[in-house]
């Protein structure tokens, strides 16, 4: 019985069959979107494929994409310096020319939200990284600043919509160069006793986890919702 | 007094037949998360003429068969999926990305001659 795998693995949209070293962590709105979609199909209900009514986009393919990118560390003085920058990467090239960009939401998880070690407040600066990362440089130049925020830690996690962002770099791969996130421990620079900064620093890289969910249309699947309308 | 239909064993009547196609037996369990396996069922069976208004049948197979009782060389009405719903995938590729992806008309629920 040869299964004819590599013509259904192209029907699923893959070029060869995948070998994760390890699955990532599936978040809850992910798995609530397929569990309501296979219960919405066995019990006959029809639902409208190519709309995401849990996010209230229209699309019929989700991606969760991990983070690749990498802390930096500065030779400063930690008083002087952030508590945390790094480096954000997503890899966009899963996403295929026909396919068009209708959600790319940025999720930033600081930790769990346990209240039981109150951290304290954060300040978060995420910028866009418009040159190349040089190596004898600690940090790369950053770009156009687009969060602002100062946030309660622990938060859990944080969304950033980053549609216009992916859309750009969708169309111009080139200038996909990541994202420079800095985080900031308010008040740090008058916080008098170190190993409590760095104890902070140390639990906020552990903990923090980046990933860009990204829910695209394709065109020949999904055709225009206003002709199914008229 | 009513002709006798034909005995034609149910069996080989216009029916869905179930299959399940289980990912581990394609050892697919280690890039599919979700679901465990694919109900791949299928249509076959006999339309003949005496009941096609039964089984299921679209008007248009009514005539077909009706036309191939009156001449064996047109082809009987076949048997087809009437009701389809579709599933959902969520696996992982090779760049580690989640992906969740939607599949119209994929698993057959009904079958009936057309």
């Amino acid at each position: 019985f040869q299964f004819q795998e590599h013509a259904f693995l192209q029907f699923l949209g893959l070029d060869k069959v995948p070998s994760p070293q390890k699955f990532q962590p599936v978040p809850y709105i992910l798995k609530k979107i397929f569990h309501d979609q296979e219960t919405a199909a066995t019990i006959g209900i029809s639902r409208d494929l190519c709309y995401v009514k849990e996010l209230g986009v229209q699309g019929n393919i989700l991606r969760l994409l991990p983070d690749q990118g990498f802390f930096l560390y500065s030779k400063n003085l930690p008083q002087a310096s952030p508590c945390l920058q790094k480096l954000l990467y997503f890899n966009l090239s899963a996403v295929k020319d026909e396919e068009r960009l209708t959600m790319a939401q940025l999720g930033l998880d600081l930790g769990p939200n346990t209240y039981y070690r109150l951290g304290p407040d954060l300040e978060l600066v995420l910028s866009l990284v418009q040159e190349p990362h040089v190596w004898d440089r600690s940090i790369p130049k950053p770009g156009k600043m687009f969060v602002l925020q100062s946030v309660p830690w622990p938060q859990g996690v944080l969304h950033f919509n980053l549609l216009e962002v992916a859309k750009d770099w969708s169309n111009n791969p080139q200038k996909n160069l990541g994202l420079f996130l800095e985080i900031l421990v308010k008040g740090q620079r008058d916080s008098g006793v170190n190993f409590q900064l760095e104890d902070t620093c140390a639990r906020l890289r552990c903990s923090l986890h980046a990933s860009l969910l990204v829910v695209t249309l394709n065109p020949k699947q999904c055709h225009s919702s206003s002709r199914k309308r008229r | 007094a009513a002709i006798p239909a034909p005995k034609v064993s149910c069996k080989n009547l216009c029916h869905r037949h179930q299959l399940f196609i289980n990912f581990r037996d394609l050892g697919w369990h280690k890039w599919i998360i979700a679901p465990k396996g694919f109900m791949a069922n299928y249509c076959h069976g006999d339309c003949p003429f005496s009941l096609t208004t039964s089984l299921n049948g679209s008007n248009y197979a009514f005539m077909q068969a009706l036309m191939h009782v009156v001449d064996p060389a047109i082809p009987q009405a076949v048997c087809i999926p009437t009701k389809l719903s579709p599933i959902s995938m969520l696996y992982q590729d090779n760049d580690d990305n989640v992906i969740l992806r939607h599949y119209e008309d994929m698993v057959v629920d009904e079958c009936g001659c057309g």
